[in-house]
């Protein structure tokens, strides 16, 4: 465990937090995409099977366990508990356009061909795109609120700290995973553009607003 | 090789 990776859990936990917190406390999902929320909630399941083969360490199952338990808790909130808050009319993005493509690379470029592993696979690479119908979202509306920001800043920032984290495992540990570091870049070139706009927007007290 | 993949990332 070096200093990117530990830093890169924290913020991917601190995203969830946000994320949480922003529902609860203001009764809300307004401006959350509950597709996104679905796609990480299937990302975690089908990657975190491997709780059931194999033990990595206390830290590693804790995390597991959070990010499953806590994705099903947020689609529960957007489909169920908050449903009348939901912004399904600017939900619009076609999921089946990310998981179609996404599974069929899964089956056909993985480490080993086993159904742990490609489910292992699929999750790496829907990952990368998972955010896309939450950008969508934000883009259509032309707005995000703050705190939405701040949820999509740790969420982004998580994936590009552990570009780091290979970086460091493939010099001082050899380690290498091209699935991972390929889809990663993906991942983290897909939020280029909202970092920019959080840096500039929201970082000096401005909200993100886009002309229409 | 066990042919068994260890991911040890989240």
């Amino acid at each position: 465990m070096n200093i990117f990776r530990l830093v890169g859990d924290m913020s991917h936990l601190l995203a969830i937090i946000i994320l949480l917190m922003k529902m609860w406390k203001s009764r809300s999902v307004a401006g959350i995409s509950g597709k996104s929320q679905i796609l990480f909630a299937i990302v975690f399941t089908t990657r975190y099977l491997d709780l059931f083969t194999s033990f990595v360490s206390i830290y590693n199952t804790s995390m597991k366990v959070f990010f499953i338990g806590t994705s099903y808790v947020t689609v529960y909130f957007i489909y169920q508990h908050f449903k009348p808050t939901y912004d399904s009319n600017h939900d619009t993005f076609r999921v089946e356009f990310l998981i179609v493509p996404v599974g069929g690379l899964a089956f056909l470029v993985n480490h080993e061909f086993s159904l742990l592993e490609i489910l292992w696979t699929f999750s790496i690479y829907l990952e990368s795109v998972a955010i896309l119908p939450q950008l969508f979202m934000v883009s259509k509306t032309g707005e995000a609120e703050s705190i939405t920001s701040h949820y999509l800043f740790a969420l982004g920032s998580y994936r590009a700290l552990y570009l780091l984290n290979w970086i460091y495992r493939y010099y001082f540990e050899g380690f290498f995973d091209l699935i991972a570091v390929v889809a990663g870049c993906v991942q983290t070139i897909l939020y280029c553009d909202f970092f920019y706009l959080y840096i500039t927007k929201v970082l000096k007290g401005k909200k993100i607003s886009l002309p229409a | 090789d066990t042919g068994k993949t260890l991911h040890d990332e989240l």
